[in-house]
């Protein structure tokens, strides 16, 4: 038997936003740490892990380990069938091949059940370990998700390089080149807005914009982002989910040949 | 020249 319900049910929408670009069928893993998820793309290059803690929901209840397997796109359209104000439970009995998600309007007077049939997937968990970092960046989410959306219209690949100066990102295309350069500001009115650059040394990988692209449809989720870079190891760029836990997206940089 | 990586060359199969 499994029932979790979470009042500020719109979250669970804006995560389903964050991760259907990405990955198309998922296993939802739910275990008394809370509600959790790891699931690559089909092109095995980005990862994305998602932890919803237990303490974060108002009820949880979860009597053994379940995975749950959902095709994003189907949960999705369901979700959006909530009103943004809804409060959310997610039930599945044990044993059955199905989940129900329950909406609740914020003064009750309406309840709806929508079942969504689950299915097998042959997911294929990796693991990753604790690392130091050589840098790790945290800056506004929407400032992210505007420079790569600069980026990818002159270039498909970004260059993102730590060094005392800042952190830069640049590319190159047809049409020209690009360079933006960001340093560190712990200046600002509100902590939010800050950019801290934490950085052991100097570190320079590669990246395809178009999944920093789709990483950053999470930027409704949390108004900050960490970027972790090293060298020889896949960039993880972190939205943190106030009171909750976290997404986090991997991506395994470019090679030199 | 450069080519993308993929995740198995970082991380191992649990």
């Amino acid at each position: 038997m499994l029932e979790l319900r979470l009042v500020q049910g719109s979250l669970l929408k804006k995560v389903l936003d964050a991760m259907r670009e990405l990955v198309n069928d998922a296993n939802f893993d739910c275990s008394a740490t809370g509600f959790s998820l790891q699931a690559m793309d089909s092109s095995h290059v980005a990862l994305v892990a998602l932890l919803l803690r237990s303490e974060g929901f108002e009820h949880y209840r979860c009597d053994r380990n379940l995975s749950m397997g959902m095709n994003l796109n189907n949960m999705s359209k369901m979700l959006r069938c909530a009103g943004n104000d809804d409060i959310i439970t997610i039930k599945a009995d044990d044993g059955t091949d199905s989940v129900t998600f329950m909406f609740e309007s914020p003064n009750q007077d309406k309840i709806a059940d929508f079942e969504m049939k689950l299915m097998d997937i042959d997911s294929e968990h990796l693991g990753i370990p604790d690392a130091e970092y050589q840098a790790i960046v945290r800056m506004p989410s929407s400032e992210f998700a505007r420079i790569c959306k600069d980026l990818s219209s002159i270039g498909d690949t970004v260059v993102i390089s730590v060094t005392k100066e800042g952190v830069k990102f640049s590319t190159a295309g047809d049409i020209g080149t690009a360079n933006i350069v960001c340093r560190q500001n712990k200046t600002v009115d509100k902590p939010e807005e800050a950019t801290i650059i934490e950085m052991q040394e100097p570190v320079s990988l590669t990246f395809a914009l178009r999944y920093l692209n789709s990483f950053t449809k999470a930027t409704p989720l949390s108004d900050t982002v960490t970027i972790s870079l090293s060298s020889e190891l896949p960039v993880v760029v972190e939205y943190k989910i106030a009171e909750m836990g976290y997404i986090r997206y991997y991506l395994a940089p470019k090679i030199e040949e | 020249k450069s080519s993308q990586g993929r995740l198995e060359s970082f991380f191992k199969p649990m």
